[in-house]
Order: structure tokens, then C-alpha cells, then sequence
């Protein structure tokens, strides 16, 4: 029975989608099935995940509004074991057309159901808003991971996005937990990376992964080739990261 | 007659508020007077600008709803003639509101009316979304300014957002142009940053700023201190790319 966890956090550009892309290859390297839900209209996870236009026909807009099954939407990827449900453009429209529909917050929960039992995890890439499509995200996980880029405007954020995590647990979804949360870019170089870092395991301690993601620019080379850091280059400080996070999100999983 | 400038682009985290905060100091520092919108619900520029929470107490939201006048929201800064409305996390439901009221894409443009005789520059700084918010910024806008982070998921949205523009000038605002755009977190030590500035620039020629924008960590040390970087340090490569970008605008809007 497939746990699913939502990679989430308002704030842009925080490494939500090299989070989901890595993340979920580097599970799928130790054997375990993975479906990748790209719910950003941007397509990046799928753009990162080398899907062409021509094979995001079907993705999570049609899934959103229950013209398509996922284990249809679903496409393979050059990774063994990983699978994603692209998005394209076409999703921007589901922030509008779901402020109408009935159930709107439980619609990518109920459209996920068919896909539990074929895999082990599934990821959700969210966009960087609180709107209709990250609030479906947050419904349909079970637990949600949060990067968290190490600069003080994405520390301002963290404390709205608790909130709206505890709006989400009282009204929608009781079992929602943060699984942890991940310090992303981290530039030893510079003093603002550490004392972020010190900030938030101050607030959050243990919730914090002890793996810490480097800035390393061989990570935002990847996508240009259509393929994760860990396919692109799996001896860089990057992918090592991912690799050690993923073990750590495992060993999470197992002791909960 | 003021002129109003959105600053736009709906990927995350490339540096829409870092834009919007130094360009509007920079503007202001040269005489002219300034009025910064902080149209995004994490309320970054408000706090880039050292507004405290007690200050915000009117702010973009109320504005939305014609709660509240213009000139009553604005708030002064430490900088002499630069003034902001300030945002809370309040604005978040404004997207959400928004859908059901009448004339929903005009009302920041029909409330900013009264300021336009009171200062000579408004700026817009946008949410990383193509929502119902940034609709409002590009229909009060009289031109757009897009900073582009030098990466390659950037770049991927540019054309989107090109098209989303081409929309709301049929549907919305037949004057809105793009007044540029603006490359940032330029690495030199990296190729990606010259491959995407080439290409940017091949596309978009004359559109893109000869100023670019370094990658210099003391831009993001300076909103921890409630200041632009032009504040923090004024003789850093990113204060003095932003007092370049800023000359460069200006000659822009008074060549048109
Ligand atoms: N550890 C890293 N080192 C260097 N660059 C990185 C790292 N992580 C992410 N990046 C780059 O930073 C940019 C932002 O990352 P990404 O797009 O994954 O963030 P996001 O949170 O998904 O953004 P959005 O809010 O737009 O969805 C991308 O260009 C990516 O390639
Ligand atoms: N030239 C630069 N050099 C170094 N850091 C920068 C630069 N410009 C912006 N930053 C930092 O990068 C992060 C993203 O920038 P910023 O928040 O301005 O982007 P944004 O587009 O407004 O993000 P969002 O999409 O969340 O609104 C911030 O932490 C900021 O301090
Ligand atoms: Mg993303
Ligand atoms: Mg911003």
C-alpha cells in the first residue's frame, strides 16, 4: 500500500522540484516502485524527468477532473522503477475551474486510489502557492516534506506554511504529518547558509533531516539533459545528498 | 502621471522581490517618487523594506476588496521618496475571493487610480503564479518587467509567460508591453548562466537589459536587516548592478 508524501513550500525557487526529481530516482534505485505526480502547470518535474510534450497528452489535469485514470496517466521514465503523471500548461486552468467543482479539495486523493496498490511511494510535486492544487496535495498525502532553501526570505515563509499545514490536518486530512523537512542550497561559503541552518533546527529540531543539500551547480545542469543529477552526475556532492536524503526518508518510513 | 511597472514571472525564486525592492530604491535615489505594491501574500517585499507587522495592518488585500484607499495603505520606508502597501498573509485569500467578484481582473488598477498623481514610478511586485493576483498586476500595469534567473527551468517558462502577456493584452490591456527583461544570479564561474543569457538574448534581443544582475550573496544577507541591498552595502557588484538597472530603465521610459 503506496505511502504518498507531498514535496511543498510557498516559496519559490526552493528546490521543491530537484527535491521530487532526485528524491524519487534515488528511491527507486534501491528497488522501490515510485510514482512521481508532477501538480505544477510549469511541467518541470516532467521536463526534469526528460517526458516530451508529445507524451504529456494525459497528465494531473485530466486527473483533477476525472477524464483519465492515473495508471493511464502514468509514463514510464529512463529510470527503472519510477514513473510519473505529467503536467503541462493546462493545469494553470484547474486553480479556476476548482474553486466550483464539488469535493475540490479531495479530487487528486480520490484520482490517486487506483495507483496505490502498483506502487510504494508516491511523490507530488507541488507549485509555489497555497492554492487549490498544493491544498489537493496536501489532502491526498499522508506525510509531507518540505524544502527549505537556506536564505531568510525562505525562513519568513516557514512559519505560514505550519499554519496552513495545521488549517489543512484540523479540516481535511487528521493524519497529515510533516515527514521532515530538508535544508536545500546550502553554501558553506557564506555565513547566512549556517545561521538559517541554526535557526531552523533551533525551531524544528529533529524534523529536520541531518542530510544537508549543497548548492552545486552539476544539480541545475541536469535539466537541461532531461535526466536527474543522479543520472547526469552521481559522484557530485549533489546527488550523494540526494542519495544519503532518500536513505534517510526510508529509514523515516521504517520506524514510524 | 505615474507609470506603472509589474514586475513578473511566475517561476519561483528568481528574484522578483530582490528586483522590485532595489530597483524601486534605486529609483528613488535619483528623485523620483515611488510607490512598491507588494502583491504577493508572503509579503517579502514588506519585509525586505523593514515593515514591521503592526504596519501592515492595511495593505494590498484591502485594496483588492476597496476596503481601504490607496494613499491611506501607503507607508513610508526609510528611504526618502519611496513608499510601499504593504501585504500580510491575508492576500492569499484574495485569490479565492477574486473569483466570484465583479470586475475581478481590474480592481488593483482601478484602486491604484488615486496614486497615480502622487508619484512618478508605482512597481508591482508579483507572486510566483499566473493567478487572479498577478492578472490584476498586468492589467494596472502600463509595462512589465521580467527578471529571469540564469537557469535552466527559467528559461523553460519563459515562453508561457510570453503567451499568458500576448492573453492579457487581447482580453485585458491592449497598451501592456514588456519593458524588458532582466537576467539574474548571473554566475561567470558557470557555463549554464552564459548558455541561458545567450539564449535569452537570441530571442529576445534588444527586450533583454544590458545590465545584468551577479549572483552576490550580500543581496541576500540584506533582508535579515529589513533593507535593501542598495542600504546594506552600497558598493557591492549587486547594489551597483541595481543603480545601473535602474539608469537603464529610466532612459527606457523617457525614450518610449
Ligand atoms: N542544490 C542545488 N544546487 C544548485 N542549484 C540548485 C539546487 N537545487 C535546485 N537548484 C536550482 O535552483 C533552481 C530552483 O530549484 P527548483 O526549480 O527545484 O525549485 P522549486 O522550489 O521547485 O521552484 P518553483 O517554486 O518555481 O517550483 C533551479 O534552477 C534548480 O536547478
Ligand atoms: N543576485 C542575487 N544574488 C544572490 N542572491 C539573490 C540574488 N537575487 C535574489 N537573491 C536571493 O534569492 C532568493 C530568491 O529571490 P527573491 O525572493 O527575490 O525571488 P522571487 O522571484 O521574488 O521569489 P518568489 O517566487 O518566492 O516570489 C532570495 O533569498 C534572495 O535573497
Ligand atoms: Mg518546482
Ligand atoms: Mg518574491
Amino acid at each position: 500500500h503506496a505511502r504518498i508524501l507531498a514535496i511543498a513550500n510557498q516559496k519559490g525557487g526552493v528546490g521543491k522540484t530537484t527535491t521530487a526529481i532526485n528524491l524519487a530516482t534515488a528511491m527507486a534505485a534501491t528497488g522501490q516502485r515510485v510514482l512521481l505526480v508532477d501538480a505544477d502547470p510549469q511541467g518541470n518535474a516532467s521536463t526534469g524527468l526528460g517526458i516530451p510534450p508529445a507524451k504529456r497528452t494525459i497528465g494531473t489535469y485530466e486527473l483533477i477532473l476525472a477524464e483519465a485514470g492515473v495508471l493511464e496517466a502514468a509514463v514510464t521514465t529512463e529510470i527503472p522503477g519510477l514513473d510519473v503523471v505529467p503536467s503541462t500548461v493546462d493545469l494553470s486552468g484547474a486553480e479556476l475551474d476548482l474553486v466550483t467543482m464539488d469535493n475540490r479539495a479531495h479530487r487528486l486523493r480520490d484520482a490517486l486510489q487506483p495507483a496505490v496498490s502498483q506502487y510504494d511511494y508516491i511523490l507530488i510535486d507541488c507549485p509555489p502557492s497555497l492554492g487549490l492544487l498544493t491544498l489537493n496535495a496536501m489532502v491526498a498525502a499522508d506525510a509531507l516534506l518540505v524544502p527549505l532553501q537556506c536564505e531568510f526570505y525562505a525562513l519568513e515563509g516557514l512559519s505560514h506554511l505550519l499554519r496552513t499545514i495545521e488549517r489543512v490536518r484540523e479540516s481535511f486530512n487528521p493524519t497529515l504529518e510533516i515527514q521532515g523537512v530538508v535544508l536545500t542550497m546550502f553554501d558553506k561559503r557564506n555565513n547566512l547558509s549556517g545561521q538559517v541552518a541554526d535557526d531552523v533546527r533551533g525551531h524544528l529540531g529533529d524534523k529536520v533531516y541531518a542530510t544537508v543539500i549543497p548548492r552545486n551547480v552539476r544539480i541545475s545542469e541536469a535539466p537541461s539533459f532531461g535526466k536527474p543529477a543522479l543520472l547526469y552526475d552521481h559522484t557530485c556532492s549533489g546527488s550523494q545528498a540526494y542519495i544519503d536524503l532518500a536513505r534517510e526518508v526510508l529509514r523515516r518510513e521504517r520506524d514510524r
